[in-house]
């Protein structure tokens, strides 16, 4: 038996906006430690690696290792009908071939709970090495979603270029060129708003727009997301997700021909 | 430029 209740669905239908343009179907592997997920897009060009740790549930029952194959514009569209303040429970039962979401609304008046088919996906899993990287960046997910869709305007590619006198996004086009450039913050009221560089070794890498546009989509995870970067590896993304785990994007690097 | 992959980076377990 697998059970994972949230109190709020909120946590889950911004995960699966997160990821649903991205990925048509992933597996959700649970176990006691929490629910991962690892797929990459249809181009192989980008690999999503999520974790939602058992603790931050507000219920959390895993017998036997299961993995949930699931459609994620189906799970999308189910996730649709329950409204923000309702508790979400995801339920299957062992060797299952659905997986049902139960919706609460927060006084139980109203409950509702939808079966969903479940898929058997033969996915190709990846071993993410450990890598230490030469640039983290740390700044705003509002702010980097803006800089993204911004220069998204002038060409297919942004060139991210992190030395320790801050980090540059620039992208150019047959309507001209942009750059914007970010200095390290020297003292800030907020903390979530801050820029923060750790730099080793500087680093400029070209990746694709349309897949950090991509990636922005779970802006609303978390104020704050950190960009990891390393000579000729791919870039990683990442959102914290409070009280609950992180969804990571690694996007492989454009190179010269 | 060319768009590399992530597998070319990370192997298959």
């Amino acid at each position: 038996m697998f059970e994972a209740r949230l109190l709020r669905s909120s946590i889950l239908k911004k995960v699966l906006e997160a990821i649903k343009d991205l990925l048509t179907q992933a597996t959700f592997d649970c176990d006691d430690n929490g629910i991962q997920l690892q797929a990459m897009d249809n181009s192989h060009v980008s690999l999503v690696s999520l974790t939602l740790r058992a603790d931050g549930f507000d219920k959390y029952r895993c017998d036997r290792n299961i993995s949930l194959g699931m459609n994620l514009s189906s799970m999308s569209k189910i996730l649709k009908c329950a409204g923000d303040k309702d508790t979400v429970t995801m339920k299957a039962q062992d060797n299952a071939d659905t997986v049902t979401f139960v919706f609460e609304s927060p006084n139980q008046e109203k409950v509702s709970d939808y079966e969903m088919k479940l898929m058997n996906l033969d996915l190709e899993h990846l071993g993410i090495p450990e890598t230490e990287y030469s640039c983290t960046i740390r700044l705003s997910s509002a702010e980097f979603a803006r800089i993204c869709r911004d220069l998204s305007q002038f060409g297919e590619s942004i060139v991210i270029s992190c030395t320790k006198e801050g980090v540059r996004f620039s992208a150019s086009g047959d309507i001209g060129s942009a750059n914007i450039a970010l200095a390290q913050t020297a003292s800030v009221d907020k903390e979530e708003e801050a820029v923060v560089i750790e730099m080793e070794e500087p680093v400029t890498l070209t990746f694709a727009c349309q897949y950090l546009n991509y990636f922005t989509k779970a802006t609303s995870l978390s104020p704050q997301v950190q960009l990891s970067m390393s000579a000729d590896v791919p870039l990683v993304v990442e959102y914290r997700i409070p009280d609950i785990g992180h969804i990571r994007y690694y996007l492989a690097p454009k190179i010269d021909d | 430029m060319a768009q590399t992959t992530i597998t070319t980076f990370f192997n298959s377990r």
